[in-house]
């Protein structure tokens, strides 16, 4: 799940 | 974040820890959800008309692959969510990704009797679905469940209630938890269900019925849960089929939620 993994951990803006 | 309890009881709230703090009330809840709806997308292509199979299932892809990246981002707004554990954050989206795009293009097509509003720029009738195989049956199923949320008279508050159920309760009866920490994050979101179903019980409450009728709209509202489920369960075979099929390149976000979805079924 990298893409999903990414979206999830990544600070919304 | 508003205190539950008036501010007499606050001594007692110390004793309860961040979570009784922390407890919204289901009007704050409410607020929270609806500002966390995304945005509407517009698909800006210049489909070439008619629709070739191809051509079709490439739109409605694209598509997907734009409301699942907005998806990820409103999961994280609903209050909560990202408390859960990174593992629960990931199954839960995994699980109900398309029961989520579909209450969404029910949501939208909910006025328009016989039209699937894909988007404002993407509107297909019935009947322009009859060029991809296997597509009419899960069309129908669309605009069956929406035509259903038309005679209930579907609010927005309560759609997006049930939008957040839909998130919160898709991986309810898998694997049982294990360790600590998926005890605690399973004990999380149970409570956080339960904050949904509260803000949904309010949002009905708020609506003149009587209390035997507000009971049977619950009912009705949470039936429809199931419905969506096989719709989205019919709509992931069709979708592995059309990609197994190479009648549509399925790539990026959409591919890796699609793939846990077949490997989680296979």
């Amino acid at each position: 799940h990298t893409k999903l993994l990414q979206l999830l951990t990544t600070k919304s803006e | 974040l508003h205190l539950e309890a008036p501010l007499s009881s606050l001594p007692s709230l110390r004793q309860h820890g961040r979570e009784r703090r922390s407890a919204m009330t289901p009007e704050q809840f409410i607020c929270h959800i609806m500002e966390a709806e995304p945005p509407e997308i517009y698909l800006m292509e210049d489909m070439k008309k008619p629709f070739t199979e191809s051509s079709m299932m490439m739109t409605l892809t694209h598509l997907a692959d734009k409301e699942l990246v907005l998806m990820i981002s409103w999961a994280k707004k609903i209050p909560g969510f990202v408390d859960l554990s990174l593992a629960d954050q990931i199954h839960l989206l995994k699980c109900c990704w398309l029961e989520i795009l579909m209450l969404g293009l029910m949501w939208r097509s909910v006025d328009h009797p016989g039209k699937l509003i894909f988007s404002p720029d993407f509107k297909l009738n019935r009947d322009e679905g009859l060029c991809v195989e296997g597509i009419m049956e899960i069309f129908d199923m669309l605009l069956a469940a929406t035509s259903r949320f038309r005679e209930l008279k579907l609010q927005r508050e309560e759609y997006v209630c049930l939008k957040a159920m839909i998130l919160l309760n898709s991986n309810m009866c898998t694997s049982s938890p294990e360790t600590a920490e998926e005890v605690e994050s399973r004990n999380k979101l149970l409570r956080l269900l339960d904050s949904v179903i509260d803000a949904l019980v309010w949002v009905i409450s708020k609506m003149g019925l009587s209390s035997q009728q507000q009971t049977l709209r619950l009912g009705h509202l949470t039936m429809l849960l199931s419905h969506i489920r096989h719709v989205s369960n019919k709509g992931m075979d069709h979708l592995s089929t059309m990609k197994r099929k190479n009648v549509v390149l399925v790539y990026d976000l959409l591919l890796e939620m699609l793939d846990t979805n077949t490997s989680g079924s296979s």
